[in-house]
């Protein structure tokens, strides 16, 4: 799975992800990547989420909207957010991890395996790539 | 506050950290920087969002070492099956793709299927077929097929059937 979230100079929010799925998979199985409040969402008024990891458990908790949510009416940051829906989806079973962008521009990982490949940029002057 | 920002993820590491050699990593990283650089030059110029998720994505959708686009991993048949979506927080525009398997882009494809406005999510044969009407670029399978896909799924389907022959069963 690849994503990205981004906050354009004018504010505005957008989250896109794109995937091949789990290795052997049959039944025309689809994980959580192209569900929208799953594994990918944007809302101006909260963050934009891309999600990777076992999708099944990331459905089930809808990661994406879910941190948004929070975000938005508990007033959580997005690491806060974050951190709290991957608890829920490791307490369900799974693993995985979460990139998220608040309205604010501020951008943050939440993960909970190893071998995460991440990288975020802003104009601060933050530039950075990562395999956590 | 930043006047801009982007993340990214080249997805939860099919290659697990303690296999990761130092000539991997720097590739991993070298493409990951190559992404990364292309979203934040769309920001940068006062390009939109958008414009800056499709940048990144459609860069990591054509590089093999990402489970997406080309390299993507292979189905229980051995074919090729990509999801993709996109989503606008300004107005909540979205559009989804599922099983799809000659889009080059598929985020491309999940892009047309949001501008188009009438449905979200299209997938399978019904996907494939709203491509047709789009400028969209296509692809055969040797395109999307690389040979450690085919044999982590040769690795993946002897695993599976063998445990299939003993306590374990497909229901």
């Amino acid at each position: 799975t690849v994503g990205a979230v981004a906050r354009d100079i004018h504010g505005n929010l957008a989250a896109g992800t794109s995937t091949g799925g789990m290795t052997g998979k049959r039944w025309d199985r689809i994980g959580d990547s192209p569900i929208i409040g799953a594994g990918t969402y944007a809302d101006n008024n909260s963050c934009a989420v891309s999600a990777t990891g076992s999708g099944e458990y990331f459905i089930r908790a809808v990661v994406a909207k879910s941190i948004c949510d929070l975000m938005e009416l508990a007033g959580m940051g997005p690491l806060e957010a974050g951190d709290n829906l991957m608890a829920e989806v490791a307490e369900l079973g799974g693993s995985g991890g979460v990139i998220v962008v608040s309205k604010r521009g501020e951008t943050a990982f939440s993960f909970n395996t190893s071998g995460m490949y991440r990288g975020r940029a802003d104009s601060t002057g933050l530039n950075e790539v990562a395999i956590f | 506050l930043p006047q801009w920002s982007i993340a990214i993820h080249g997805g939860a590491g099919t290659l697990q950290r303690e296999a990761m050699t130092p000539e991997r990593e720097a590739a991993y990283s070298a493409s990951l920087q190559t992404a990364l650089d292309a979203g934040a030059e769309v920001l940068r110029t006062g390009g939109t969002s958008e414009d800056a998720v499709l940048a990144v994505i459609t860069l990591l959708e054509d590089d093999p070492l990402f489970n997406a686009g080309r390299g993507a991993v292979l189905t229980w048949d051995g074919g090729i099956s990509h999801d993709a979506a996109l989503m606008l927080g300004q107005n909540r525009r979205a559009g989804a793709i599922a099983g799809v398997s000659t889009i080059r882009h598929p985020i491309l494809l999940a892009q047309a299927v949001m501008q188009y406005g009438r449905h979200v999510f299209l997938s399978g044969e019904g996907a494939e077929e709203f491509a047709s009407d789009t400028p969209l670029e296509r692809a055969e399978s040797a395109w999307f097929v690389t040979p450690s896909r085919q044999k982590a799924l040769a690795r993946y389907r002897a695993h599976e059937i063998s445990l299939a022959d003993g306590e374990h069963r497909f229901g």
